[in-house]
C-alpha cells in the first residue's frame, strides 16, 4: 500500500463502509453486490488482455464472447433480479459497452412495454433464449432527435395483411444502433405508418434482418457496421437499408396503437407511449452519469494523493498534488456532483418504476412530468459529467493521456450520452416546453403538482445581510 | 406576498430555496420572452426558436434546482453523524459552486448581494479544506474494485508507477525487442544515405 494513501485513509473522519451502504441502499445490498462482482472478477473465462492492445475486430470478438458467456453464467447462477444482473454486467463490460447491450437495454424492454399479450407470448421466449437477437433502429443518417421527421415508411397492404417497410432515401438509412451491424437478427424499426392512404406518424415494428439459421442478411435488407468511431470500438454500431421488406401485420407492436386487418387505424391513448423505452433509457443515463463521474473522481483523487509535484514552500519536500487549492477546486466540486447525481439517479429510477406502474394501471397523468424531467436531467447530468471526466483526466497530467489510466476510455465511452437518446439541447428544449406550459397553468390559477409546483409560489427572497 | 426569506449561504435549505427562485425567475423570463415574440406577430415556431437561449437556460436552472433539492433531501435520510457531516459539506460545496458559476442569475434575481458573492468564494475555499482529509475516503466509498476501474492511476493500493511500467511492457509494440519496421525500412535507409 502506498504510504500516502494509507495515511489518507487513516486521517478520514468517517467510515467509508457506512457511506458505501448508503449508496447501495443497505449493508446487505453492499455485500450482495460485492459477491456478484467477485463472481466475475474471479472467473477466468472473463480474463483477457487489455482491449487497448487489440484490433477492432479482436475487440468485437472478445466483446461477443464475454456477452455470450455472461448470458449462460447468469442463467447457471440463477441471477434474475434486474439490479443484480446489472451488477454482474457492469463488471463484465468494465469501462466499455457490451456487444449485446441494446438487446437487453432496448429490444427486450420494448417487447415488454409495447407488445400485446399475444405478441409477448410469441416474441419474449425467442428474445430471452437469444434466438431473436435484437436492437432498436430509430435514428437515421439524416434524422436523429427530431424523430417526427424520420423518413422510413411502413405501408399497410390489406390484401396480404402485411406492412411493406422501405428506406425511401439515403438520409432514411437507419444509422448508429448498437449491435445492428453484425450481431442482431431482428430490429425494432421506428417508421412512419401509412394505412388507407393516410400517415399516422411513428410506430414500432419488429423486422427480421438476418436469417435465424444462417445469420445471412434477408432479402431486401442491406446491413453492416458503420466503421470506427470516437470510442465504442467493441460495439458494431450499424446501418440498415430496407427495400420493400414485407412483414406480417402482427409484427407491428400493438399494445397501444393498432391496425385492424382491413387497415383501420386505432389511435393510442397517449402519443408519448411510443417513446416509453426512451424515457426509461434517459432515466437510467442519469445514473450512468453518476457512475462515470464517480470512477473519474476516484482515479484523479487517488492519483493526486500519490503524485508529488513542485514545492509549496522553498526547501520543503514536494507536496502531494492534492494539497494544492487549485487541484482541490478542480476535483472536489466534481466529487460532490458525483454524489449528487447518484442520489438523483436513485430518485429517477424510483420515479420511472412508480409511474410506469401507474401507466400499466391506465393512469397516464404523470407521464408528461416524467418525460420532461428525464429529458432535462439526462442533458444536465451528461453535460456536467462529460466536462468533468476531461477535467479529471487533465488533472492527472500526462499520465491521464495514457490509456492505462482508463480516463480516455471512460471519456470516449461516456461522451456519446450527450448526443444519443436525444441530443442534449433538444432535450433541454423539451423540458422547457413542459415548464412554459406549467408556468402558464400556474398563472391561470391552476395548482401544479410534482416537482414544478414551485412555479405557483410568489415568494420572494431577500439577500442575507452581510 | 408571504414573509420574505433571508438567504443564508451557510444553510443548505436556504440555498435550495435560492435555486428554486432562480429557476422560477428564469422560467418566468422565458415564458414572458415567448409571449413578447408572439405579440410581435411571429408564428409559434419562430417565437419558440427566437427564445431558445432563454428556454434552455430555464431548463438548466430547473434541473440544477432538482439536483440540489434531491441532494439536500437525501441528507435527511443519513443517520450516521460523521457521514452526514461529510455529505453536508459536499452538498454545500456543490450548491455554492453552482452559485459561483451562475452568479449573474442569482444577482439579477436579487437572491444574493455582491458582498455575499465574495463570501461565497471564501466559503468554497473553506469547504475545500474541510473536504481535503476525507477526499480519498469519499472516493473509496464508491467501492469500485481495481478490476472495474481498470486504471493504473486509480489503483486502491496506489502503486501507480510499478503498474504503469508493467502495463507498458505488455503493449503489443513491445512483443519483440526490435520491430520489423527497423529491418524493412530503417536499415535500408541507413545503407542508402
Amino acid at each position: 500500500m502506498n504510504p500516502d494513501l494509507r495515511r489518507e485513509r487513516e486521517n478520514a473522519s468517517f467510515n467509508p463502509e457506512i457511506l458505501t451502504n448508503i449508496l447501495d441502499g443497505s449493508a446487505e445490498k453492499t455485500s450482495r453486490r460485492r459477491e456478484i462482482e467477485s463472481l466475475v472478477i474471479n472467473d477466468p473465462d472473463f480474463q483477457h488482455d487489455d482491449l487497448n492492445f487489440m484490433s477492432r475486430s479482436d475487440r468485437y470478438d472478445a466483446a461477443v464472447k464475454k456477452s455470450a458467456q455472461m448470458i449462460l453464467k447468469l442463467r447457471d447462477y440463477g441471477i434474475s433480479d434486474p439490479e443484480e444482473i446489472y451488477f454482474y454486467k457492469r463488471v463484465v463490460r468494465n469501462n466499455f459497452h457490451e456487444a449485446f447491450g441494446l438487446h437487453y437495454t432496448m429490444f427486450v424492454p420494448t417487447l415488454y412495454t409495447q407488445c400485446t399479450p399475444e405478441q409477448r407470448k410469441k416474441w419474449l421466449p425467442l428474445a430471452e433464449t437469444f434466438q431473436a437477437v435484437g436492437t432498436y433502429a430509430q435514428t437515421e443518417l439524416g434524422h436523429g432527435t427530431h424523430i417526427r421527421r424520420l423518413e422510413t415508411t411502413a405501408t399497410y397492404d390489406p390484401s396480404t395483411q402485411e406492412f411493406v417497410l422501405n428506406s425511401p432515401t439515403v438520409t432514411s438509412i437507419k444509422w448508429w444502433p448498437g449491435g445492428l451491424g453484425k450481431t442482431s437478427n431482428h430490429a425494432i424499426v421506428l417508421a412512419q405508418l401509412y394505412t388507407q392512404g393516410k400517415c399516422h406518424g411513428l410506430h414500432a415494428f419488429i423486422v427480421p434482418i438476418r436469417s435465424m439459421e444462417t445469420h445471412q442478411p434477408l432479402p431486401g435488407i442491406t446491413v453492416g457496421d458503420i466503421g470506427p468511431k470516437f470510442g465504442f470500438d467493441e460495439v458494431d454500431n450499424g446501418y440498415l437499408k430496407l427495400d420493400n421488406v414485407r412483414i406480417p401485420r402482427d409484427n407491428m407492436l400493438m399494445k397501444y396503437a393498432k391496425v385492424e386487418p382491413d387497415g383501420t387505424y386505432v389511435k393510442p391513448p397517449s402519443d408519448k407511449l411510443t417513446y416509453g423505452t426512451m424515457v426509461f433509457i434517459r432515466s437510467m443515463i442519469v445514473g450512468e452519469s453518476a457512475k462515470a463521474l464517480a470512477k473519474s473522481s476516484t482515479i484523479a483523487i487517488r492519483y493526486s494523493a500519490v503524485r508529488h509535484q513542485s514545492e509549496l514552500r522553498p526547501g520543503e519536500p514536494e507536496p502531494q498534488v492534492l494539497d494544492y487549492q487549485a487541484q482541490q477546486y478542480k476535483l472536489f466540486p466534481l466529487l460532490a456532483a458525483a454524489y449528487a447525481f447518484t442520489f438523483v439517479g436513485q430518485y429517477m429510477s424510483n420515479m420511472y418504476h412508480r409511474i410506469t406502474g401507474d401507466i400499466n394501471q391506465g393512469d397516464f397523468s404523470e407521464l408528461p412530468e416524467l418525460h420532461a424531467l428525464a429529458a432535462g436531467l439526462k442533458a444536465f447530468t451528461t453535460w456536467v459529467t462529460n466536462t468533468g471526466i476531461e477535467v479529471c483526466r487533465m488533472s492527472c497530467g500526462g499520465h491521464g493521456y495514457s490509456r492505462c489510466s482508463s480516463l480516455p476510455d471512460i471519456y470516449v465511452t461516456f461522451t456519446a450520452t450527450c448526443t444519443y437518446e436525444g441530443e442534449n439541447t433538444v432535450m433541454m428544449l423539451q423540458t422547457a416546453r413542459y415548464l412554459v406550459k406549467s408556468y402558464r397553468q400556474a398563472r391561470e390559477g391552476q395548482q401544479l403538482s410534482g416537482i414544478v409546483s414551485y412555479l405557483n409560489e410568489q415568494q420572494r427572497v431577500q439577500p442575507h445581510p452581510v | 406576498s408571504s414573509r420574505p426569506t433571508v438567504v443564508n449561504i451557510n444553510d443548505l435549505s436556504s440555498l435550495v430555496e435560492a435555486y428554486k427562485l432562480r429557476a422560477a425567475r428564469l422560467v418566468e423570463m422565458a415564458a414572458k420572452g415567448l409571449q413578447g415574440e408572439l405579440q410581435r406577430s411571429k408564428s409559434q415556431e419562430d417565437a419558440w426558436n427566437n427564445c431558445s437561449i432563454e428556454l434552455v437556460r430555464a431548463s438548466d436552472a430547473h434541473c440544477h434546482y432538482v439536483v440540489v433539492k434531491l441532494f439536500a433531501a437525501k441528507l435527511n435520510e443519513v443517520s450516521d453523524t460523521a457521514v452526514h457531516s461529510v455529505l453536508n459539506t459536499l452538498a454545500l460545496l456543490y450548491a455554492l459552486q453552482g452559485v459561483a458559476l451562475n452568479s449573474g442569475d442569482f444577482l439579477q434575481a436579487g437572491l444574493l448581494t455582491v458582498p455575499q458573492l465574495a463570501q461565497v468564494t471564501q466559503r468554497i475555499k473553506a469547504l475545500l479544506a474541510e473536504i481535503r482529509p476525507n477526499a480519498v475516503a469519499l472516493v473509496d466509498a464508491f467501492d469500485y474494485r481495481d478490476e472495474m476501474l481498470n486504471s493504473a492511476l486509480g489503483r486502491y493500493d496506489g502503486n501507480v508507477y510499478e503498474s504503469m511500467f508493467e502495463w507498458a511492457k505488455r503493449s503489443p509494440l513491445n512483443r519483440t525487442e526490435v520491430h520489423d519496421a527497423y529491418y524493412k525500412y530503417m536499415k535500408p535507409l541507413q545503407s542508402k544515405l
